[in-house]
């Protein structure tokens, strides 16, 4: 059974694009087909893959318009198992052209069909805001992974987030779930940090992963590279963290 | 004369708002009577400022649809000399409700007439993305000041950034300038940092601020305790490098 997963959280900086890359790759390496979707007009997920936006000739721009099928604009990755669909900078101006078009919030539902026959699992992974590319990644998603770093601004911006979903949820898309909160970049001798870590298992119970990630200064080195933390910084921390991640998220689908 | 500047990057979570409160906050303790405009429907400057959204009568929504006076939606805040116009979370409506407005980049520049008489300084936080509500800040200012966090996406966001504010200064403000870049977050610990670092400041010359503000707990907590950093831990590193930058932007106005 094929899962489609938004990596989705309004606030920006939270570790959304460092979780897509690396639970993408975990996947893949534990056997599961994989493909990660980048819809993040910044194209972070692509450059994190080691790709190069101005050689790739298409793109999910061209998907979401309805002028190239999803097949051919998937590339391979240097991970055994991933592929990605990338995003190139057209993309900004897709919010745009999109907002005139008929059916403008499934464009990416009717884009991906026929994908999760191929794919254990495909990743979304979505810029910054509540506008319509998030929406379409919540409108063609099962459900929402929410990484969250602990910070104050961060228990608002959730509460926002799950209006959002409820909206969708009773007009888009009846199956949409909250898949888990993931707590990211986690410095346990902050107290702020210990304290909202503690507020959002309190509130929101079993639906926080079990993993919380670390700060660590190699899974933010890693994009450089154009690598997944797994080749490397294969022993540390933030590998570490990502395989049990991923683990768990194999458990919950 | 009066200056109308911009915090903006459309990477997330690069320390725009944080920037945005503690340069507004020290402006006003320099003796410059500062606004600070929330632009993002996160609201997250309202919040840091110790406001509750859900008490606001008015707020910049209701003065970019046209409904209400700027004077009307604007209150004093803790800090002596700073007036805050906020946002609250009908702010996420507003984006689809100016798509369809005439004049739809300009609806800030017309909201704010008159307030440059009353105010030396103009800040304005926005959200993390080149939509429609950044792109009425770059029209209504006159001046961006880019906060970078030292991370390897940095430097591909700015490229994107400076593309957009040429087309804007091309088509619909004739004024716009790069105010300054402002690195943030800065860990010298971290290679990584250095070397992004020593890359801004080979390619920006002297647009890069001398004072790089470091990554200090204190400056994460002081929000949830709705105080900008000069009372909240007034002797500290951030307080002090967030005064070095106050100073520093007095010198370019
Ligand atoms: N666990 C971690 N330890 C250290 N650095 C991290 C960690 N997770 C992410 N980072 C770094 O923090 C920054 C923000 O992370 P990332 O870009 O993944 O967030 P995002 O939510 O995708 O951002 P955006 O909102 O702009 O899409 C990046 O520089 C990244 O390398
Ligand atoms: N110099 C600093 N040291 C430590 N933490 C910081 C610093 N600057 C910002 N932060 C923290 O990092 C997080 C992101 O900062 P902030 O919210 O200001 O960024 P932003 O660019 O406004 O984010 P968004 O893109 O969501 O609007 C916040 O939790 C903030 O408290
Ligand atoms: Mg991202
Ligand atoms: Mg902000």
């Amino acid at each position: 059974m094929s899962r489609t997963l938004a990596i989705l959280n309004q606030k920006g900086g939270v570790g959304k694009t460092t979780t897509a890359v690396n639970l993408a790759a975990g996947l893949a390496l534990a056997g599961q087909p994989t493909l990660l979707v980048d819809l993040d007009p910044q194209g972070n997920a692509t450059t994190a893959l080691g790709l190069t936006k101005s050689t790739l000739e298409a793109s999910i721009y061209d998907v979401l318009l309805g002028e190239c099928p999803w097949a051919e604009a998937t590339v391979a990755t240097k991970v055994a198992g991933l592929d990605l669909l990338p995003a190139t900078l057209d993309l900004a101006n897709a919010v745009v052209e999109l907002a005139t078009m008929e059916a403008r919030e499934h464009r990416l539902l009717r884009g991906l069909q026929g994908a999760a026959e191929r794919y254990a699992v495909i990743i979304l992974d979505t810029p910054p805001s509540l506008g319509l590319l998030p929406i379409n990644c919540l409108v063609a998603a099962d459900a929402v992974l929410i990484p969250m770093q602990c910070e104050f601004f961060a228990l608002e911006g959730l509460a926002q987030l799950e209006h959002t979903m409820r909206l969708i949820k009773r007009g888009l898309n009846p199956r949409l779930e909250v898949f888990g909160i993931l707590l990211t970049m986690m410095d346990s001798r902050a107290k702020l940090c210990r304290d909202v870590a503690d507020a959002v298992r309190r509130q929101y119970g079993p639906r926080v992963f079990a993993t919380a990630i670390p700060r660590t200064i190699r899974l933010s080195e890693a994009p450089s590279y154009g690598e997944a933390i797994y080749t490397f910084d294969p022993k540390g921390k933030g590998a570490q963290a990502y395989r049990a991640l991923t683990q768990e998220v194999i458990a919950r689908c």
